[in-house]
């Protein structure tokens, strides 16, 4: 089994889902029974459990579509995809789409609803795909699995057990007593007016903010981050880094604690690092870096030390002469020392403890003051 | 000349290869002009990464059963990446 990047799962063990609108091969309460009895076999292995809900936005929206249906991802007619569903989260995370030109059936004459549902809502509750041919989560729709033969494997319970863990206990032995669980850290600490962050960098057009062991990961697809350990997407990464900036041209993100910094290339970390920052052609005063930003305009780098910044050339690969400069002589108006900072659409964002300022590199001016996890919309 | 049936397929194959390794095994774009040289090495790995988490003979070939597998019905989340 495999669990998706980051092991996005759900926070709260009662879930709500709707099915929103239905297929008009089947009759509605076959579908709705069939739901009932996927959702049900994730039950029976899990702590989870599963109420329905008739309007309003569910955990879980189960929707049968055709073509382009609103994310990016259209189905393509009759055979080939039959479903897809999203990893557990805010909005449209935790959805489950299924794909109204193929030929939905109760047994195996035509497209087994049941089966792929089954298969659908394991990925709603955190599981990708397995390499078990056996597998519930295996990719492949298997024509020779009829309604009776939904269930799951060995594999899939001990994949969605790694993520929620068993059932608990049966009512007749006795109840230990459980620990309150803690609150998950990313929720109660995102919105603390005080927050400052370790360092923020875009990727892919998202943008993560870094804390500790922590990041949060904010896509314009969500209004609430995600929030995951380092060590979920990167293993080998340090917790408590000082800087990080992403160099859109060659897909990388560099990611810098102390006197090293490594390389990410989406979730995969890039060879040949840790490197050292001198190599970068800074002088062996500077120990650590606190903040970096690259401008793809110019294609240059720029890292901020205490009170000064050098910058660096992203196609000559070097250190430009003349560095280091006064920051605050370049950049009026950002004179404390830099936590983080990054770019977003022509826009500096500069980070200083609690405090942001959006930058114009252009007019050479603060353009607003705000908090630094203004990001987040509390 | 029309282009005999076999050259046909062979071209609708390796559209099918690319569409199939970018949707589900995370083959970026930029490695398009690399699909048409099938024996290229990035290709090859590509093609054996899917055919092991299929369950399939790990050739690094095109071969018919890699062909006949991605014919097949499935869910449309990747199997590997992102």
């Amino acid at each position: 089994f495999t669990t998706f990047p980051g092991m996005p799962k759900w926070s709260k063990t009662h879930l709500t889902y709707r099915i929103v609108n239905y297929t008009q091969d089947l009759p509605r309460d076959a579908v709705d029974s069939d739901v009932e009895k996927a959702l049900k076999i994730w039950e029976e292995v899990t702590p989870l459990t599963f109420s329905r809900i008739y309007e309003g936005e569910a955990d879980i929206m189960i929707t049968f579509a055709v073509r382009e249906h609103g994310d990016f991802f259209p189905f393509d007619g009759p055979g080939k995809v039959l479903a897809h569903a999203y990893p557990p989260g805010p909005g449209m995370n935790g959805d489950a789409h299924f794909d109204d030109d193929e030929h939905w059936t109760k047994d195996a004459s035509g497209i087994n609803f049941l089966l792929v549902a089954a298969h659908e809502l394991g990925h709603s509750l955190g599981l990708y795909h397995s390499t078990n041919t056996e597998a519930l989560m295996y990719p492949l729709y298997n024509t020779l699995k009829g309604p009776a033969r939904v269930r799951l494997s060995q594999d899939d319970v001990t994949g969605i057990q790694s993520l929620y863990g068993p059932p608990p206990a049966s009512p007749d032995s006795p109840v230990e007593p459980s620990e309150p669980e803690p609150p998950a850290p990313g929720t109660l600490a995102m919105c603390d007016p005080a927050l400052s962050f370790d360092a923020i960098s875009t990727l892919r057009g998202e943008i993560l903010f870094f804390k500790d062991r922590y990041f949060w990961r904010k896509t314009f697809r969500t209004l609430v981050p995600e929030f995951h350990p380092i060590s979920s997407f990167w293993p080998s990464l340090p917790s408590g880094i000082d800087a990080a900036y992403e160099v859109t041209s060659r897909d990388s993100v560099f990611i810098f604690k102390g006197n090293k910094f490594w390389a990410i290339r989406g979730n995969e970390e890039q060879a040949g690092y840790p490197r050292g920052i001198h190599t970068l052609g800074f002088p062996p005063t500077v120990r650590k870096i606190d903040a970096a930003i690259f401008d793809k305009e110019k294609q240059k780098t720029y890292f901020f030390v205490e009170d000064k910044y050098w910058r660096f050339d992203e196609k000559r690969q070097s250190m430009e002469p003349g560095y280091p400069k006064q920051i605050a002589e370049d950049f009026p108006g950002i004179d404390s020392k830099l936590d983080a900072a990054f770019e977003s659409f022509g826009f500096f964002y500069f980070f200083s403890g609690s405090s942001q300022f959006e930058f114009d590199p252009n007019a050479k001016k603060v353009t607003h003051v705000l908090k630094s996890n203004s990001w987040f919309n509390c | 000349y029309p282009l005999d049936r076999s050259a046909r397929d062979e071209d609708s194959n390796m559209d099918l290869l690319q569409d199939y390794l970018e949707k589900y095994y995370d083959l970026g774009k930029e490695m398009r002009q690399y699909v048409r040289r099938k024996d290229s090495g990035p290709i090859v790995k590509k093609i054996q990464e899917m055919q092991k988490f299929l369950g399939l003979k790990v050739t690094g070939k095109l071969d018919s059963d890699t062909v006949e597998v991605m014919h097949k019905s499935r869910c449309g989340v990747p199997d590997v990446g992102h």
